[in-house]
């Protein structure tokens, strides 16, 4: 489950790409 | 009493808010998959990280908001993620949708292992947040300006965010004069599920490890 780790990722992730990526 | 770049941010803020939603398959998986307490668990949490996907895209429409120091976007989506989330759902929440989707949702939730203690005040957000009739343009500035709080923790550069914030504030306060005349304490009673907020995400914090211990 998204942990705050998990979460601070899958910001990174998505501020880097797009939601399409 | 908008002035023409206040209407201009307005219908701009609104546009990514109405995109800002969860992937449509996602959306039926909630309602469709079959009901267990496991099954609940994982559903919420994989539509809790879709969600944080969309609410970056939203948040990256934020006028300036790619503008500020890259660390300081991440800590002010960190900081903000949960609230932001929350005000979405309650929307959600308010809006009566189709054929019975709601009490679909509220009673996965309520049957996925979450405390109650906890349950409770998250739908008694949901309900005071209702009892205020918002406009869209109100979610989305509501959203755009817990976003942009400068005083989330590790932030670097407070005034940057407090001066994208501050025009928002300033804009809500137009609006909610403009939408709700007779209600002149509608602004502030805004500004209060804020603080509302803050305490649902301390607990939100606490929520997720005992949830994950059960």
């Amino acid at each position: 489950p998204a942990s705050n780790l998990g979460l601070e990722d899958i910001i990174r992730k998505a501020l880097m790409g797009n939601m399409e990526e | 009493e908008l002035t023409q770049d206040q209407k201009a941010l307005i219908s701009y803020i609104v546009d990514a808010h109405n995109k800002h939603r969860i992937p449509q398959d996602m959306a039926k998986k909630l309602l469709q998959e079959q009901f267990n307490t496991e099954e609940n668990f994982l559903l919420l949490t994989e539509m809790a990280t879709s969600h944080v996907q969309v609410l970056v895209e939203f948040t990256k429409n934020i006028p300036g908001f790619q503008s500020l120091d890259h660390e300081d976007q991440i800590a002010l989506l960190k900081g903000s993620a949960v609230e932001a989330m929350f005000l979405r759902s309650a929307q959600v929440f308010s809006k009566k949708l189709p054929n019975g989707h709601t009490e679909v949702l509220e009673d996965r939730i309520r049957r996925s292992g979450i405390s109650e203690e906890f349950i409770t005040p998250m739908f008694n957000f949901y309900k005071s947040i209702g009892e205020l009739q918002m406009m869209q343009e109100e979610h989305a500035l509501l959203t755009a300006i817990t976003i942009l709080s400068p005083d989330r923790p590790y932030i670097k550069d407070q005034q940057a965010v407090e001066r994208l914030q501050e025009p928002m504030l300033e804009v809500l306060r137009k609006v909610c004069k403009l939408q709700h005349p007779h209600e002149p304490q509608h602004f502030a009673r805004l500004l209060g599920r804020l603080t509302e907020l803050r305490t649902l995400n301390h607990h939100h914090a606490e929520m997720l490890e005992s949830w994950r211990m059960s």
